[in-house]
C-alpha cells in the first residue's frame, strides 16, 4: 500500500497551484524515494518535473512502486477542501483505481476523506540529459514574477540576455519597448534577496511570455527562483520547496527560423 | 520572428 503524510496541508496546495494551468492531468510515480511527475503541456512546449523525496514527508510507506494518473483539477478541487494547517495524508492500495486524501484539522475534532477515480495516462516521458548551463541566475522569485508579468504587457515573447555584467529582460511590440537590467548583487544581508549569475558564456533566448507566467505561479512556493539557459536548448525554471524537493519547469525557445 | 520549438526537437522520449 502507499501512504504519504504532510502535517501541513499548505505546501500540497501550493503545488497543485503550480501546475495546474499548465497541465490537465499528470501521473505520480511512487517509490520508496519518493514521488516524480514529469508531464508536458499540451503544446510539447513546456515540462514540468516535480521530485519530493520521501524522507520531506511526516510519514512515508511506498511497498511497491505505484503509478497513479491523476486529473490534476480534480485533485486541486479536492486540495481546496483541506485548510492549510490541516495535516494531508494520500493513501492508495498497490494496484488500486482510486486514490484517497483524509484532511486532519489540528485540534483532531475533524477528520475528512475525499476519494478519487485514477486514470490510465500513457504519456510521453522525455529523457533530460545533465547540462551544464552557459548561464544560472538565481534571483528573488517574486521579481521574476514580476518581470514576466510587466513584460508580458508588450509582447508576447521576452528576450532573456544573460552576461557577466548582469541579466537582461527586453520585450517590444505595438504598446513600446522594454528592458529591465539586473546587476548582480555582492553585498545582500539577506541571502534571498540576492542575484547570482554564475556566467561560463553569454546568452541570448527568446522565450513565450505565457509559460514563464504559467511557470511563476509556483512563486509561493519558494524566495528564490532559479534560470539556467544555453544557447538554443530549453530553459530550466527551478523552484525549490523547502525539505521536501523541488519544481523544474522547462521551456523550448523561440529561434529566428 | 522567432519560431516556437517543440521540446521534444531537444529531449528524447525515454
Amino acid at each position: 500500500m502507499f501512504e504519504a503524510r504532510l502535517n501541513n496541508a499548505t505546501t500540497l496546495k501550493k503545488i497543485l497551484d503550480a501546475i495546474k494551468d499548465l497541465l490537465n492531468e499528470g501521473t505520480f510515480d511512487c517509490s520508496d524515494s519518493g514521488i516524480q511527475l514529469q508531464a508536458m503541456d499540451n503544446s510539447h512546449v513546456s515540462l514540468v518535473s516535480l521530485t519530493l523525496r520521501s524522507d520531506g514527508f511526516d510519514k512515508f510507506r511506498c511497498d511497491r512502486n505505484l503509478s497513479m494518473g491523476m486529473n490534476l483539477g480534480s485533485m486541486a478541487k479536492i486540495l481546496k477542501c483541506a485548510n492549510n494547517d490541516d495535516t494531508v495524508t494520500i493513501k492508495a492500495q498497490d494496484n488500486a483505481d482510486t486514490v484517497t486524501f483524509m484532511f486532519e484539522s489540528q485540534n483532531q475534532e475533524k477528520v475528512s476523506d475525499y476519494e478519487m477515480k485514477l486514470m490510465n495516462l500513457d504519456q510521453e516521458h522525455l529523457g533530460i540529459p545533465e547540462t551544464d548551463y552557459s548561464c544560472v541566475v538565481r534571483m528573488p522569485a517574486m521579481e521574476f514574477a514580476r518581470i514576466c508579468r510587466d513584460l508580458a504587457q508588450f509582447s508576447e515573447s521576452v528576450v532573456i540576455c544573460c552576461t557577466k555584467e548582469g541579466v537582461k529582460f527586453s520585450a517590444s511590440g505595438d504598446v513600446g519597448s522594454a528592458n529591465v537590467k539586473l546587476a548582480q548583487t555582492f553585498n545582500v544581508d539577506k541571502e534571498e534577496e540576492a542575484i547570482v549569475i554564475e556566467m561560463q558564456e553569454p546568452v541570448v533566448l527568446t522565450f513565450a511570455c505565457r509559460y514563464l507566467n504559467a511557470f511563476t505561479k509556483a512563486t509561493p512556493l519558494s524566495n528564490q527562483v532559479q534560470l539556467s539557459m544555453s544557447a538554443d536548448v530549453p530553459l530550466v525554471v527551478e523552484y525549490r520547496i523547502a525539505e521536501l524537493g523541488h519544481i523544474r519547469y522547462y521551456l523550448a525557445p523561440k529561434i529566428e527560423d | 520572428t522567432p519560431v516556437q520549438n517543440d521540446l521534444r526537437e531537444f529531449y528524447c522520449l525515454a
